[in-house]
Parts: C-alpha cells; structure tokens; sequence
C-alpha cells in the first residue's frame, strides 16, 4: 500500500546539516497498525508529515497507491489528503474559532457529506473518546488532553485509508489512552484502516502489531509481533 | 511555603457548570518534590495556573510565602512570578521569533541579570537537556520534544523558589525523561527549588516523593513516600 525508498530529508539551517530522516525505506501494507518510536528529535514527525504529503523530501520516493505522491501537483496532493489521509498532528492544530463538534465535522463538509451524517458522526466519535456534553467547547476551553482527542476524532470522522497519528496519547492518562487504542483497533479491524503512530508512549507500544524505531533519522530496528 | 484553603474555580460557558477545581485544600513545604495526577479534565493544569497566579480563583485562598497573591496589584503580581516561580506550560508557549537560546535568557534579561551570566546558564541548562548545538534554532525548527525541553530551561534559568511544571515529559523517550527528572532533583536538591509537577506519565511518577490525585477537580488521594 505505501513504499517508502532511501528517503531523506535535510534540513540546512543549523551549522551541522540535520538529516531528519536518513535513507529510510520501508513498507506498509493495508490495515497495518504499526507503531514508530525513537528518542525526541529522531525523525518521527518528519516521517509522518513527508508519508502525508505535507513535507517534500530531500531526495527518495514515497509511492501510496502505486502513486509516486512527489509527482503530484499541489491540488492533487490536498485532494488525495482530503479522502484518503486522516492526519493526528503532535500539536493537534485544532482550529481555535470552531467548537469540537465544528472542528470535528468540518472536513466532512469538505468532502460534501451530508449535514445530518456529519452530526451523527461527530457526536459519535466525540462520544467514543469522552467527550460527551463537550460538543460546544471551543479548544481554549477544553484541557490539554481533551483537545488531543478532539484532534483525533478529527481524524477518524473522514473515515480515511489511512490515519497518520503523532504521538496521539501524549497529553491521556492510562484510562483515555486505552480507550483512544480500543476506538483505534476497532476502526482497524472494522473499516481496515491502515494506522501509523509515532509514540513515546509504552502502552500504545504494546498494542502495536509492529515496532518501528527510529535513531538519528535511520531506521534501527523493525519488528512485527506474531 | 504555600498554603491553598477551599479553593474554587469553575467555569459558566457550558450548559452545565464546569468545577475544574472543586474545594481543594493542600499545604506545600520549601524543598518539596510533588506531582499531581489524575485524569485528563480532572483540573490539573488549572490547580498550577491558580497557584502561578496565572488565573484567579471564583472562591478560596491561596497563601505563598504568608501573602494572599489575590490581594496582590497586577503589577504586583507578574513581579512576583518573574523573581519566584519558574513555569512550564503543557503547551510551551515558547516565543517563535526568538531562538532556544533567547528564550532561555528572556526571563534573566528580564530580572536584570548580566549579559555574560545569561548567556553562561542559558548553554549550561540546554546543554543538560539535552540539546547541545541546538541554540541558535527557533522553535519551528526542533522537535516538539526539543521544544519541550527548551520551555523546561527556560523555567529553571531565572532560579525560582518554585518550578510549577505541566506535564514537562508528555512528548519525551524515556531517556531524556530521566534526564530532566535528574536535573530537576539535582536543583530540588542544590537550591531547595520546590517542584510541583503535573503528569500522566509513570516514570515521573515514580520519582516524586509525594503524589497528589486528583478527579472531577477534588483531590482524591494525597501520598507521602517515605
Ligand atoms: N474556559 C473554560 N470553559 C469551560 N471549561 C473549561 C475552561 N477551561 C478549562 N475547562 C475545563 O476544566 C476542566 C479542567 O481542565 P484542566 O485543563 O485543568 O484539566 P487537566 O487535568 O489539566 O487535563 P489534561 O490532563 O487533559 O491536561 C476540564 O473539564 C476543562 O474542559
Ligand atoms: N526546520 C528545521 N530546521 C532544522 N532542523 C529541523 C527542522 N525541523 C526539524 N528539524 C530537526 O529534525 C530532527 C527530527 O525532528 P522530528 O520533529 O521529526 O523529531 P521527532 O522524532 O518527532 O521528535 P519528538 O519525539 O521530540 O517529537 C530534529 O533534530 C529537529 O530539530
Ligand atoms: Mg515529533
Ligand atoms: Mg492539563
């Protein structure tokens, strides 16, 4: 489904070049539910936004689909996104003016889903990751914790191929966070949606089916439970 | 050193009120090494705006140092904060057009600190977190855990007698979580900094010497380890 080959991205801003992400080439089939981790500063958002289309890389392809998305014009790529990508970004980029519920249905709007569809679902999926009676709050009233998983219902009302997650839990405690990876798994399972999350977080760990770890932009272990 | 009595915060912009802090009444000692757990929602980050003095509570005292901050002019009051109390906020709050290094030395520019001294504690703090060759970048240009550790410099340049930390390792690998959990002892011990910490994260846990719970914005448990 997604082929990642020799992937680079430099960055020349600071005395040293920082390659972010270094010769990386990886594989992903459909309905994965994968994890990568790695220490802060090792590639891992970068990863993430270059497999989104939302960064370019150095050098290296990246063929979703049996599309190189690098040859995609910019319209195409945000058209691709719109249906295909749900994106969970680490600072969750919720938009501060929109409440949850509008955050939340507004890239249904996007896609021409009908009103009462997006209500129902938004109201679902808010429901499911605790949100309840929250619906009307905007982000500067919500906690930390609650606008990540305001982000993250975002992401999953589109119902997208694939759910890209950065570091999903980071502001959960234990009892949403096991509650955000049962919703995850069941989507998984249900809709065969492929999940790729970035995490620091032992518990997300140990529900990934495989473990990719990142060092220094290269990939230094990769292995897939049985 | 601080002593908070019924305090009250809640919040009318929902159908329902929102009691993000619910009567709480808790003493803290100079020296002490103390988190705050709980939920997500469960008014953490609340309970150390009101005790940073960054928010003002609906009802209850909150004494530090034998003055009441409510009693205390505006002025008064971010006098106060800049010569006591170190924070870090769950969100950073980092500003973007200064580099790592300046936001580190703003708050010791600001307290009238020499050129030479600033620049001196704001290389050794970021070098003890880490992030060594990363002074001159802006935060756009690190990683949201580079960030994190830049906003947890920050509060501990200026010296305070209190640090009052939200969730200061939600986007850190274990290793450089242990790392700022040893700097921060390291400071708790050398200047009898005070650390108020809030967090969902068990490593931190389990090096605090008290853990206070909190659910529903009351405190629910409060442990002293011995
Ligand atoms: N302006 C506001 N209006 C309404 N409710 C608010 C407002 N600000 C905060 N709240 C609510 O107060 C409660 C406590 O919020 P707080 O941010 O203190 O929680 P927290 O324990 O820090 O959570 P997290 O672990 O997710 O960061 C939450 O239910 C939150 O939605
Ligand atoms: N615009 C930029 N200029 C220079 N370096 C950059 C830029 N953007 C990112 N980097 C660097 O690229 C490296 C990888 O960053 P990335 O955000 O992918 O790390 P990460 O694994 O997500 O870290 P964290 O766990 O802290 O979120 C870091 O060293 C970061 O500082
Ligand atoms: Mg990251
Ligand atoms: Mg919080």
């Amino acid at each position: 489904l997604i082929k990642i080959s020799n992937l680079t991205k430099t960055y020349n801003s600071t005395a040293v070049p920082v390659h972010a992400v270094n010769n990386v080439s990886l594989s992903f089939e459909k309905s994965e539910f994968a994890a990568i981790v790695g220490p802060s500063g090792s590639g891992k958002t970068t990863l993430l936004n270059l497999i989104g289309g939302l960064d370019t890389p150095t050098s290296g392809k990246i063929i979703i689909d049996q599309t190189d998305i690098a040859t995609l014009s910019e319209s195409a790529m945000i058209d691709y996104r719109l249906h295909h990508i749900g994106f969970v970004f680490q600072a969750y980029n919720l938009i501060p003016v929109l409440t949850a519920r509008e955050n939340v249905e507004f890239i249904m709007l996007l896609q021409g889903i009908s009103k009462q569809e997006r209500r129902e679902r938004a109201e679902e999926l808010l429901t499911s990751v605790g949100l309840e009676g929250r619906f009307d709050s905007r982000p500067s009233q919500l906690s930390g914790g609650q606008q990540q998983r305001v982000a993250v219902a975002r992401a999953l009302a589109s119902r997208p191929n694939f759910v890209l997650a950065d570091e999903p839990t980071a502001n959960l405690d234990s009892h949403s966070a096991e509650a955000l990876l049962d919703l995850m798994e069941a989507l998984n399972q249900k809709y065969e949606m492929t999940f790729i999350f970035s995490t620091h977080d032992s518990r997300v760990m140990k529900r990934a089916h495989r473990i990719i770890t990142l060092v220094d932009g290269r990939v230094d272990k990769d292995e897939t439970k049985k």
